[in-house]
């Protein structure tokens, strides 16, 4: 369970502030799938970046299981990162050096998972989102929409007990786009908190619970019947 | 007026070959707005790295303007590259170190732009796509969709004769990605070479052309009444 109390993130350019988050309230119960919509601006990476324990807001309460982030150990953080919590990131963030297969192997190293194990999970994950033949390939020698599907495989194959998709489909075509949907659904359905950012209606209507953010502040939200 | 015949691009990994352009032949008039579609993988980055000559075929031949660009001196080519073609890359490639307006201003450098127009050009670009209050922020201090606006602003401030985009709108709201659609169509009445990647049918179907790529190759093209 996710609580967010009066949480502000207020960045400084010389004399100028731009409060990318501006008084956010969000309670996001285990096993929800909410996407969170906006326009371009609105907050909705900085929001996530929260969410997953990635950056720390200027002020405001933050609990993710009832435990207070900002009393957290950096030990307990990144343990609970690494372990509950799967990103894939608005650009992907790939390491550069590593070949598809061992990028999306990494989060399994993380959390103990033996080798064989985790090439048999990872040629898995790549086939799933139509790579098998491209496992060997790095970053650079993908095409956009194939390092987002890398991106894709990586946050899903440790079945994360909470999902975090920043616009997991801006650069991947309908196929593709319905493809991940359908896999995003199938993760809620076996019990995973699914938190999905994106830009696109379009896809934002696919998700049980809808909230929208402007200028860093809710300013709806489909549960409790609307803001 | 560019010509593109019998266009190969293949790359090796390890054993493997990889066609990304497969036998591509295709031309475009001067002042022509044709859209490149086509699925993730299908071809339509490497296609546009070769129109751009950011990147060399492995065989085939391609003409600008009648220069058969691969005759062409390295400087030559560099000079074409910055004075005639305007670029909107995937993935932005702002430079990291440089503000929003720095980044808009780089290629009015290269036009030997005297600084003070380049300021006064910078600002009217970046006002354009709704950023005028962010000409200070580095790139990551940007949104996603900010990001992508830099970029476009750029692209479209020397109002460069061949502009080519490679997905423009993929991290933009609907909002923001019709008025970008919007500044295409007004650089295209005063007459300027519009080549637009997108895997975007919706996108695409706002050009009077249309090209479909598949797997490398060209398998249909609305001019000419299809393949
Ligand atoms: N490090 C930073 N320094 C200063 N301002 C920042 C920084 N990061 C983000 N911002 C600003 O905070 C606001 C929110 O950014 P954020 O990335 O959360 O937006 P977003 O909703 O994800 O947008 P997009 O859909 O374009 O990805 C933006 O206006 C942005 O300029
Ligand atoms: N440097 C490279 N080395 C090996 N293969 C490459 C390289 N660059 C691209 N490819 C392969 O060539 C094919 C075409 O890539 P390209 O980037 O042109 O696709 P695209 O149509 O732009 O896809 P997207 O819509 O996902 O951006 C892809 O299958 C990709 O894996
Ligand atoms: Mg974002
Ligand atoms: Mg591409």
């Amino acid at each position: 369970m996710i609580v967010i109390e009066n949480m502000y993130k207020i960045y400084k350019i010389g004399d100028i502030e731009v409060k990318a988050l501006n008084n956010v309230s969000l309670t996001i119960e285990d096993r929800e799938f909410v996407a969170i919509v906006g326009p371009s601006g609105s907050g909705k990476s900085t929001l996530m970046n929260m969410i997953g324990c990635l950056d720390v807001p200027t002020s405001g309460k933050y609990y993710i299981d009832g435990q207070e982030v900002s009393k957290m150990s950096d030990r307990a953080l990144a343990d609970m990162r690494n372990r509950k919590i799967g990103f894939i990131f608005q650009q992907f963030n790939l390491l550069p050096k590593l070949t598809a297969e061992e990028n999306v192997q990494l989060p399994m190293i993380y959390r103990g998972v033996p080798a064989g194990e985790r090439h048999r999970l990872a040629l898995e994950a790549l086939d799933r989102v139509g790579l098998s033949d491209r496992t060997h390939h790095k970053p650079k020698e993908l095409s956009g929409g194939q390092q987002q599907r890398v991106a894709i495989a990586r946050a899903l194959v440790g079945k994360p007990s909470i999902l975090l998709a920043d616009e997991p489909t801006g650069a991947l075509d309908s196929k593709s786009g319905a493809e991940v949907m359908n896999m995003m659904q199938q993760l809620h359905k076996e019990g995973h908190t699914i938190i999905l950012i994106t830009h696109d209606n379009h896809i934002a209507e696919q998700a049980p619970r809808i909230v929208r953010i402007q200028d860093g502040e809710i300013s709806y939200d489909s549960k409790g019947g609307g803001n």
